[in-house]
């Protein structure tokens, strides 16, 4: 199903960019 | 490119989730800066102590006055998280033009401030329960937000 896949793919995205952002060290200078 | 009111919509979506006392379901809501400082008491509690939030005027009305002088203070709060907690100055492209808040409750100019507001939450010591309380928004709405976030990364000023 193209729209499943569609969805998958923008989930995908998201869960992607949310959890290298949860990785990222604080933006604290110490 | 996502429209600027899509950004204001979805981020006070976003700002719905701390649930805080004072009422923050549309526009005219958020003009008086009450529930955006109670928003940022939450995100850095240490930061934006009760001291701060002590001169956040609450019984508002009307009165434009007041309007303009909490949301001064917010901006003032979060330019100061920004610089002196997080090591970074705000672009000047990001910075929003408060009077229009106050005097026609713009909804470009709020989601700025928004989107300022998103910036502390996603970088302050509790952005995992933060990132992870956005991860449950609807799609859409998620969408609007990552595009806000690295809106914020492209334009930082370390």
């Amino acid at each position: 199903d193209p729209n499943m896949k569609a969805g998958a793919t923008s989930e995908g995205v998201l869960a992607n960019f949310f959890n290298s952002l949860l990785s990222k060290k604080t933006g604290s200078p110490g | 490119p996502q429209s600027e009111l899509q950004l204001c919509d979805s981020l006070i979506i976003w700002l719905q989730t701390f649930n805080t006392p004072a009422p923050c379901q549309d526009v005219k809501q958020l003009t008086n800066g009450v529930a955006m400082a109670q928003v940022l008491h939450q995100i850095d509690v240490a930061w934006f102590d009760e001291s701060w939030l002590s001169r956040i005027k609450e019984d508002v009305g009307d009165n434009w006055r007041i309007k303009a002088s909490n949301l001064k203070k917010v901006l003032q709060g979060i330019t100061s998280y920004y610089s002196e907690f997080l090591g970074q100055q705000i672009s000047e492209e990001l910075i929003p033009d408060l009077n229009r808040i106050t005097e026609c409750s713009d909804s470009v100019e709020l989601g700025r401030l928004l989107q300022l507001i998103l910036g502390c939450a996603v970088n302050c010591e509790k952005k995992q329960e933060h990132i992870q309380n956005i991860m449950t928004l609807e799609e859409s709405v998620q969408h609007v937000v990552m595009t806000a976030i690295q809106e914020l990364m492209s334009k930082e000023i370390l």
